[in-house]
């Protein structure tokens, strides 16, 4: 990739220039066509979810770092070649006891993280992400993407890559300049934003999932109006170590302690 | 000293024989990729390649590489290609017959079923550790997430998404054809 030119004259503070609505939370972009953020070759969002919001596994073109600037919650980075270390206890209990009726409880799956204001999220380009309020306020973070790392062997724009959810009706708030100019650039910003299975046939999806076609239409989530932030009613479960019991809290009081 | 490791280096290495398969199905095929934890000299050159074969109407699970392009070249009979950029947008949907060649963007997802006569294929990718990331099987990313997350996101009931999760058993990268027979809908 060659190196970005800058042709700075000014610099001035940027605000978003773009907002996706959910129906539990927003999405809001700055304009990563500005030329300052050009010249660095970054791509800044930033997300805001509301209590019991989840927002929608995705990945992007580049390496990013997540700032949590306000709130708690839990954080789940799909890494590849990664096992599934976080086993129910119950299900190994019910397969003992030979209680296999019972497996629809089971559940295994990568390590969760949980997350707290002034935490920083590091994430490698193509790892999958999902992140989850459980907080009495709003969780505010704020992600940068390298889109000039080497990791990223596609042209500079961010990619979003969503893996369940889909954003049919976006709201916008380009000043008009700004859109013109986007226009000329060819940019695509008010394409409808739908998941990667989305671009799948139905039939082939079932085949390979071995779900029914109805099951499949639900992964593409044609019909989905909620966005890229959802609501979980009744809070989400998952699998993970008691709050405050976690490795990293665990080490952070000892440090405090010693 | 550059030409006292070049010099010596191994150069070449089969990936077409069965016996050297990383991912073998009985009923579906097999890949054999080969990077430079393999084959060191690819290091330098920063590619690596893969050899697949899959049996009649099996799949290649849908699935994206995160850091490399990948060129893939027919050796053998032609399969349904389906691939898909950022905004779920289709970028290709059609079949790939011998001889032919395909170029899928980093990130981008592909899925493969071979046709009556089977598919086989190489690919060129642009990083000497091309890693790929399956949505389906054993390996997978949704395989990862807990199962609220994909009830939630999918608005699926727990039975569902626990099939989706599971129906696909030990499989990974290489999915034999007609489970959805075994479906329970």
């Amino acid at each position: 990739q060659g190196q970005s030119q800058c042709r700075i004259e000014n610099i001035n503070a940027q605000e978003p220039n773009r907002r996706v609505e959910s129906e539990a939370g927003v999405v809001e972009f700055w304009d990563q066509n500005n030329e300052q953020f050009e010249c660095a070759g970054v791509a800044p969002t930033r997300y805001i979810i509301q209590p019991n919001g989840l927002l929608l596994p995705f990945f992007v073109n580049a390496p990013r770092l997540v700032y949590i600037v306000q709130g708690r919650g839990m954080s789940g980075a799909l890494i590849p070649g990664c096992p599934e270390t976080f086993h129910s206890i119950r299900q190994s209990a019910q397969l003992r006891a030979g209680r296999s009726q019972q497996q629809g409880a089971r559940d295994q799956h990568q390590k969760i993280r949980s997350i707290r204001q002034g935490d920083i999220l590091a994430l490698p380009a193509g790892v999958t992400h999902w992140l989850y309020n459980e907080g009495e306020t709003p969780l505010v973070a704020v992600s940068l993407h390298d889109t000039s790392s080497n990791a990223n062997q596609l042209d500079r724009n961010l990619r979003r890559f969503q893996l369940a959810g889909s954003q049919q009706t976006q709201t916008t708030s380009y000043q008009q300049r700004q859109q013109q100019r986007q226009q000329v650039r060819g940019q695509q910003q008010d394409i409808p934003e739908n998941n990667i299975f989305n671009g799948f046939n139905v039939e082939t999806l079932a085949e390979a999932f071995g779900v029914s076609t109805e099951t499949a239409r639900k992964l593409q989530g044609q019909n989905d109006q909620r966005g890229n932030i959802v609501f979980v009613e009744g809070g989400l479960r998952a699998i993970r170590p008691q709050q405050g019991e976690d490795e990293e809290e665990r080490e952070q009081r000892y440090r405090t302690a010693n | 000293g550059v030409e006292e490791t070049i010099c010596s280096m191994r150069l070449k290495q089969n990936i077409a024989n069965p016996t050297r398969a990383d991912i073998y199905s009985e009923k579906g095929g097999r890949i054999t990729t080969l990077n430079s934890q393999k084959l060191p000299i690819l290091n330098f050159l920063q590619m690596s390649a893969e050899r697949g074969v899959l049996y009649q109407n099996a799949l290649h699970a849908p699935h994206w590489h995160s850091n490399a392009h990948s060129v893939i070249y027919v050796t053998r009979g032609s399969c349904r290609c389906q691939i898909v950029g950022n905004q779920g947008r289709q970028v290709f949907d059609g079949q790939l017959n011998q001889g032919q060649m395909l170029v899928v963007p980093q990130n981008f997802a592909v899925v493969k079923q071979a046709g009556n006569e089977g598919f086989e294929w190489v690919s060129f990718k642009t990083n000497d550790n091309a890693m790929a990331i399956p949505l389906v099987g054993k390996t997978s990313v949704l395989r990862a997430m807990p199962v609220d997350v994909l009830m939630n996101a999918y608005q699926i009931s727990r039975e569902e998404a626990q099939r989706l999760k599971y129906n696909r058993q030990e499989e990974t990268m290489v999915l034999t054809p007609g489970s959805r027979s075994q479906v329970r809908a």
